[in-house]
């Protein structure tokens, strides 16, 4: 990209072109350039350089609420349920969390609430053993809500501070899908007195447009408090945040960049924005 | 949907005449949103719009058709052209063993895939066996011998062994004494961009001499479908495609975009999380589903 490339259409052109490869989405890209079009006849802008300049600023203001930050209890323990479509990196999004949790000093205890997939509690068992934390479980097949629950209560009883529940993955589309997540935090809310403190939905970066369908269906079914963007660690920039962000309101608090537990980091608003055009 | 939107662009053509240009332009901005929307690569879109304008400038309005369903049509039929025959089938080896080997990026149902296969290999006649070449995610050769006893298919796994092609060579010897003939092998889920990972592929590939190297990806993959797909294709000898989780609601561009960047054909796609959820590739279902 041309440091000193003089503003004119081919410019716009070549900038709608950058944020559309980072599925940013045609609809939201063009009424980011259609902004930057004005800014530079407010700001006069005058090179290339200060026009992507200007878009990444924006990016990064739009997207950099929330970040990090976790809401915690009035008093412990903290309940972080964690949810999403297939395969999107729930259950080593958790491993992540708790290894950040727990480096800060917190005592965090795992709820195997996917009950549903093969080998989903052993995935998680083997995380729990290596991070060495405890972990509920029932057995497969076992009420996801139930799992939950008793979690809650050995967190309270054993003075943890935070509880992480996993859940099975599950395409927005299925209805009787979503109504079981609706009853894993009505329940939750009885074993907690209050709602959950945080809902994390974990978004694939790798995943298109329908990304923002996937937000839509699921803060729809349960208050959706944040974002888990993974897989950033490919080539994929996950620009389909920015679209969520616009008309959900929902911040995107963290960022998966690898396999390992160490792999996640506050979402860095800033990096995702130079990556874009990076 | 499309058609509706082209409908309203072409609301004053009525009757004779035929398409002009700027009429053409502004319904291929429908287009172009249409595509994007469905996650069709933009490189890919652009190719197709000046396709599709090529074809739709100076074009007859016909009685039978509104100008609207003209243009949907010549959409429709270009995606269809680019998505090739409808697939179904896998290419079975003249002796045993016949091994198939899946690949893919982290999620996009592998191992799933696995069990669905051995199903449709048996109703063909076939006896299949699974081979557990991912050593990395935890519980992922538990979470194999799950779905092998699911689908009641033998699996061979190996705890202690930290070579993937020793596990695979041993697989496939453990296949044949079993009197298997067909030998699915599971591998880790791995980014185009990793040189070990990407290596280990590649040697795995060369030890096996699969009849199949299939790479899986997720329907719902977005622009970066072309970068995945250029790269496994550049590296592994890739010869079909399944798309998976195509029981959701995205349009499904991504198939699109693979198949126009390497010209491999896709053979399936997944539907359900169950052993059954495995269909064969149909071109002029997908055209009409990117379509919306
Ligand atoms: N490269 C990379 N891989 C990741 C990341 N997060 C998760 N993965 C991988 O993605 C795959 C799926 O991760 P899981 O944690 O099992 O995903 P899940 O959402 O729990 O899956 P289901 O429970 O089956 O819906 C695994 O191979 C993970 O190692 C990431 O940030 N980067
Ligand atoms: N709805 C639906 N879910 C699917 C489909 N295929 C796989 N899944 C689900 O997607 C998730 C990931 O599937 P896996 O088979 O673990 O994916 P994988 O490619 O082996 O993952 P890694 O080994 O971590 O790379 C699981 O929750 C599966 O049940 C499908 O066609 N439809
Ligand atoms: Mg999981
Ligand atoms: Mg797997």
């Amino acid at each position: 990209f041309q440091r000193r490339t003089k503003i004119d259409d081919a410019l716009f052109e070549e900038l709608e072109e950058s944020l559309i490869e980072a599925d940013v989405g045609y609809e939201t890209a063009l009424s980011l350039v259609t902004r930057l079009r004005e800014a530079v006849r407010k700001e006069r802008l005058a090179t290339g350089e200060e026009a992507q300049n200007w878009l990444k600023a924006d990016i990064e203001r739009n997207l950099s609420a929330g970040s990090g930050v976790i809401q915690w209890a009035p008093n412990p323990p903290t309940l972080i349920m964690v949810v999403g479509v297939n395969g999107t990196g729930k259950t080593t999004s958790i491993a992540k969390l708790t290894h950040y949790f727990q480096s800060r000093g917190n005592r965090v205890i795992l709820a195997a609430a996917d009950t549903f997939r093969a080998g989903a509690i052993e995935q998680l068992q083997v995380w729990a053993d290596r991070l060495k934390t405890d972990m509920i479980r029932h057995r497969e097949g076992a009420d996801p809500a139930a799992v939950v629950f008793d979690a809650v209560t050995a967190a309270r009883a054993r003075g943890a501070d935070l509880v992480i529940a996993d859940t099975a993955g599950r395409l927005h589309t299925k209805t009787n899908l979503m109504d079981e997540l609706r009853k894993v935090n009505r329940v939750s809310e009885r074993a907690l007195g209050r709602s959950a403190d945080e809902v994390l939905l974990v978004l694939d970066a790798t995943i298109g447009q329908n990304a923002v369908q996937q937000a839509r269906a699921f803060t729809d079914t349960l208050p959706i408090t944040g974002i888990i963007l993974t897989k950033l660690d490919g080539t994929a920039r996950g620009g389909v945040v920015l679209s969520i962000r616009n008309e959900l309101g929902i911040p995107i608090k963290f960022m998966g960049t690898g396999e390992k537990p160490t792999d996640i980091q506050a979402f860095n608003a800033k990096e995702f924005a130079d990556a874009i055009f990076g | 949907s499309l058609a509706e939107k082209l409908q309203g662009v072409f609301e004053r053509l009525r009757g004779k005449g035929t398409l002009r240009e700027q009429d053409v332009n502004q319904a291929l901005r429908e287009v172009r949103l249409a595509l994007l929307g469905a996650d069709v690569n933009f490189r890919v879109a652009k190719d197709l719009e000046n396709r599709i304008r090529e074809r739709a400038v100076g074009v007859e309005v016909l009685e039978s058709l509104t100008p609207a369903q003209q243009v949907v049509k010549i959409v429709h039929e270009e995606l269809c052209a680019i998505l090739g025959d409808d697939g179904g089938y896998l290419r079975f080896a003249s002796k045993p063993p016949t091994v198939i080997l899946l690949v893919g990026l982290q999620g996009t149902g592998k191992t799933t895939t696995c069990g669905k296969l051995a199903v449709h290999v048996r109703r063909q006649g076939r006896r299949p066996f699974l081979v557990a070449g991912d050593i990395y995610r935890p519980a992922a050769i538990r979470q194999l011998q799950v779905v092998g006893e699911g689908v009641k298919t033998p699996v061979h796994a190996d705890l202690e062994q930290r070579d993937v092609v020793r596990i695979a060579q041993d697989g496939v010897r453990a296949a044949l004494s079993a009197q298997c003939d067909v030998v699915i092998v599971d591998t880790a889920g791995r980014l185009h961009v990793d040189e070990d990972m990407m290596g280990e592929a590649e040697r795995l590939e060369k030890a096996l001499q699969p009849s199949e190297t299939l790479l899986l990806l997720d329907s719902m993959t977005g622009q970066d479908a072309v970068n995945v797909a250029t790269q496994f294709t550049s590296r592994l000898n890739i010869t079909g495609f399944i798309l998976t989780k195509l029981d959701g609601d995205t349009r499904g561009g991504a198939a699109i975009s693979i198949r126009a960047v390497t010209g491999k054909p896709i053979r399936f796609v997944g539907v359900s999380e169950k052993p059954e959820g495995l269909e064969v590739f149909q071109s002029e279902r997908m055209a009409s589903r990117i379509l919306g």
